[in-house]
């Protein structure tokens, strides 16, 4: 099966380190842009189940349909089997690591990829002020009013404030989430009374591992990337 | 050279080929 990974085993540089499966599995770049250092990767191989072993101390993700985890003695089997049949990814370089991520739709180029990742919520949002984006993450200027309700409801109580968190596993109500993680200095997670939508508020340094550290002067939002 | 090497570096990019 095609298998796609991040080789950080080197003393050097990190690298892309592919398995480009056997026929009838078919990978090809699609584009490239020097400039940025991204590339456009698409794969066709059958929804067939692929195993990867890994030791014991590995981050596991969280099983579903298309996933599921045994225990080998030593460590973990995990089975995996691609969503579709045709994906593509977009993968290169972003401000200072290597990254890789699966795109939502059908596109032949890098600059719709990337377009294609960028939530519609992000570009509504931009009208009202200047995007910041770290990773998979975007910040964006809340609606008008937003941020008044929210201080708010802070202060009566109606919510609580969150100090060094996590903002992927905040927002999906869970302790911990797979990845290293994008923590907020402030973070307040509020949720819709009827849709029960939750939304995400950050404020001050948000830290992560392989990005530049983001300030955020006032509350933004937080949205995520539109990757599957 | 396996050709999707060559397409990354064309992208500036670092890859290898993992061994079958």
């Amino acid at each position: 099966a095609f298998h796609l990974a991040i080789d950080r085993s080197r003393r050097s540089a990190p690298r892309f380190r592919v398995w480009p499966g056997r026929s009838p599995t078919r990978v090809e770049v699609l584009d490239t842009n020097p400039c940025l250092r991204q590339l456009l990767l698409f794969v066709d191989e059958p929804r067939r189940w692929a195993a990867v072993h890994v030791g014991p101390r590995a981050r596991l993700p969280a099983e579903n349909g298309d996933l599921r985890i045994e225990a080998n003695g030593w460590g973990w089997t995990i089975w995996r089997r691609p969503a579709s049949a045709k994906r593509r990814f977009l993968a290169g370089r972003d401000e200072r690591d290597l990254f890789v991520a699966l795109v939502p739709t059908a596109c032949s180029t890098v600059a719709a990829a990337r377009s294609a990742l960028r939530p519609p919520t992000v570009d509504a949002a931009a009208d009202r002020g200047p995007v910041v984006r770290q990773g998979e993450w975007f910040f964006v200027e809340p609606a008008r009013g937003v941020v008044g309700e929210l201080e708010t409801a802070l202060a009566a109580g109606r919510c609580f404030l969150r100090v060094r968190a996590d903002i992927g596993s905040a927002l999906a109500g869970l302790t911990w989430t797979a990845g290293n993680p994008h923590v907020a200095a402030e973070l307040v997670v509020r949720a819709d009374g009827r849709t029960k939508e939750r939304t995400a508020f950050v404020r001050g340094a948000v830290r992560h591992r392989d990005h530049e550290t983001v300030h955020l002067a006032s509350w933004r939002q937080a949205i995520r990337n539109a990757e599957p | 050279v396996h050709p999707l090497v060559t397409r990354f570096a064309s992208a500036g990019i670092e890859a290898v080929v993992a061994p079958p």
